[in-house]
C-alpha cells in the first residue's frame, strides 16, 4: 500500500491543469518528469509481485524472477532487450477484453526465436531497422539498431501472456 | 527490387517525388489521400495590446494565415516482411517519419519524429501535418474535444452567435483528445485520424485534416507562464515522436465500422505493458517449461 500510495500521489499531482495542458514552467515540467519516473521505476517490483501472484508462483528474490520495465521504448531503447541474447517478455493487457497487439522490442541481433509459452509454439517474428533519425535523438544512449516485431495474439482481458526470446546461434556473438 | 511503395490487402501507399505520402485504395481509385508536413511561423509582439500578442503556451497564433512548405531531402527506404511493411522517410534534418501497414490490421500508421526545431533565424515555428483527401466534406468536421462523443465543427462558425474571425487559422483550431474525422456528404465514406496524445486540429479545406505536431516558440504570450514555449534538453530543442492511425473506409457496414473506430483509440491509449525478465541461467528451455 505504501509503495502504491507514492504512485497515487504522483498521479494526483498530474491532474493539475498546468500538467494536463503543458502550461507549467520548465522547472516544474522537469519535476513532473522526475516524479513520474521515480514512481514508475519503484513500482516495477509491485507489478512483478502481482503477476506472480496471479500465476500462483512465489515472487522470490532470485534474479531469475526479476521483472523490468523499459521506460525508454518511446525512443526505441531498452537495455534489457538489447544487451541480452535470451530474455522473457511478459505482455500485460490493461483492457477489459481480449486483444491482439504487435510488440516491438529494440535489439541488436539479426534473428530471434520467439516462443509463445502459453500455446507452446514458436511464432513468426520480423526484424526491422530503427530509423536513422531515431538513433540520432539527442541523449539516446542505446546500442539497438533494430526492432524485433511479433504479434501477441489473444492477450486475455486484464491478463498477460509470456514469450521467451532467444537470439539465433549465428547472431549470438553480437552479445559477447 | 527498388520500390517506392508498400501495400496492404486493400490499399497501396507510395512516396512521390516531392516527399508526399500518397494513399490509394486498390478497389476504388477515387479513394485517395496525400500526407505532407508544413509549418506556421509564430506571431511575436510586445503583448501590450491584443494585436501584438505573441503565440505561446496558452494560445496558438500564426503570423500569417498560410502554412510554409518544408524543403524535402528526398531520402526514403522501404522495408517489407511477414508482419509489416514500412516506408522510412527523412524529410529534412529535423523531420522524419515511418509509414507502416500491418498485414493483419486494416489501418495505416504514421510515426512522426519532429525536432529539434531550428530557431537560428529567431523565428518560432509550429509544425503541422496535413492529410488531404477527395472527400466532399464541405466546411464540416468532427472532433472528440470533450473526450466523450464526437462534436460537429463548422469552419468559421459558432452555433450561438454570428462569428467574424480575425484570425482564421487559430479560430478554427479545436482540441483533439483522440480523434478527428471527416464525412463525405455524398458517398458513405468517413476519414478518421486517431492520435496517441491530445493535439490541436482543424479542417481548413474541403476534404483536408490538419494536426499540430510540435511547437518551438521564442516569446511568452503573457497569459501567466512567463516563459516562452521553448523546451530544451541536451542543449537543444526537444524531439517529439508520436503516432497517427488512419482509418479511411466506407460506412456501408456501419456496425463493423463503428466497432473498429472505438477499438483503435482504446488500443492506442491503453497499450499492453511490457516487462522483461533476464534468466540468470542461459538455459532458455527452463523458462519454456516453467
Amino acid at each position: 500500500e505504501e509503495e502504491l500510495e507514492h504512485f497515487r500521489e504522483a498521479m494526483g499531482v498530474m491532474q493539475h491543469h498546468d500538467a494536463v495542458t503543458g502550461t507549467e514552467k520548465q522547472l516544474v515540467a522537469s519535476d513532473y518528469s522526475r516524479l513520474l519516473y521515480e514512481n514508475i521505476f519503484n513500482n516495477e517490483k509491485m507489478a512483478a509481485k502481482s503477476l506472480y501472484h496471479w500465476a500462483n508462483k512465489i515472487n522470490n528474490s532470485n534474479d531469475d524472477f526479476q521483472m523490468h520495465s523499459c521506460l525508454e521504448l518511446n525512443i526505441s531503447a531498452c537495455a534489457y532487450t538489447e544487451d541480452n541474447a535470451n530474455f522473457v517478455v511478459t505482455v500485460y493487457n490493461p483492457l477489459s477484453r481480449p486483444i491482439s497487439s504487435y510488440i516491438r522490442l529494440p535489439v541488436r541481433g539479426n534473428s530471434y526465436n520467439v516462443w509463445d509459452t502459453k500455446e507452446n509454439l514458436e511464432i513468426i517474428s520480423q526484424i526491422i531497422p530503427i530509423h536513422d533519425r531515431v538513433q540520432q535523438i539527442p541523449g539516446r544512449k542505446s546500442k539497438a539498431t533494430k526492432e524485433l516485431l511479433f504479434r501477441a495474439i489473444d492477450l486475455p482481458a486484464l491478463g498477460y501472456k509470456r514469450y521467451t526470446i532467444s537470439a539465433k546461434p549465428d547472431t549470438e556473438e553480437t552479445f559477447i | 527490387e527498388p520500390t517506392n511503395s508498400i501495400e496492404g490487402d486493400l490499399y497501396t501507399i507510395t512516396v512521390d517525388e516531392s516527399g508526399q505520402i500518397v494513399f490509394q485504395n486498390k478497389h476504388d481509385k477515387e479513394v485517395v489521400f496525400v500526407q505532407s508536413f508544413h509549418y506556421y511561423e509564430s506571431a511575436e509582439g510586445n503583448n501590450k495590446v491584443f494585436e501584438n500578442r505573441s503565440s505561446g503556451a496558452y494560445i496558438f497564433r500564426p503570423r500569417t494565415s498560410s502554412t510554409f512548405n518544408l524543403p524535402y531531402e528526398g531520402k526514403y527506404s522501404v522495408i517489407k516482411g511477414p508482419h509489416v511493411e514500412e516506408i522510412h522517410q527523412t524529410f529534412n534534418q529535423w523531420i522524419s517519419q515511418v509509414v507502416r501497414v500491418y498485414k493483419e490490421d486494416n489501418r495505416m500508421e504514421f510515426e512522426w519524429l519532429i525536432g529539434p526545431i531550428p530557431v537560428d533565424d529567431k523565428i518560432g515555428k509550429e509544425i503541422v501535418t496535413k492529410y488531404s483527401s477527395y472527400l466532399i466534406s464541405g466546411d464540416e468536421f468532427y472532433t472528440d474535444s470533450n473526450g466523450r462523443e464526437m462534436l460537429k465543427r463548422k469552419r468559421n462558425y459558432r452555433p450561438t452567435w454570428n462569428l467574424k474571425l480575425h484570425e482564421p487559422i487559430s479560430g478554427n483550431y479545436y482540441p483533439v483528445t483522440t480523434k478527428i474525422s471527416l464525412k463525405d456528404k455524398i458517398k458513405p465514406m468517413k476519414f478518421s485520424i486517431f492520435t496517441d496524445r491530445s493535439q490541436g486540429g482543424t479542417s481548413m479545406k474541403n476534404g483536408e485534416l490538419e494536426l499540430m505536431l510540435h511547437r518551438r516558440l521564442l516569446k511568452d504570450d503573457a497569459f501567466g507562464v512567463e516563459e516562452a514555449l521553448n523546451e530544451m534538453a541536451y542543449n537543444t530543442g526537444l524531439v517529439v515522436r508520436g503516432t497517427h492511425c488512419i482509418y479511411l473506409s466506407n460506412t456501408n457496414n456501419l456496425d463493423s465500422f463503428s466497432i473498429k473506430e472505438k477499438e483503435i483509440p482504446l488500443n492506442l491509449a491503453l497499450r499492453p505493458s511490457i516487462f522483461i525478465t533476464i534468466p540468470s541461467k542461459t538455459n532458455i528451455d527452463h523458462w519454456r517449461n516453467a
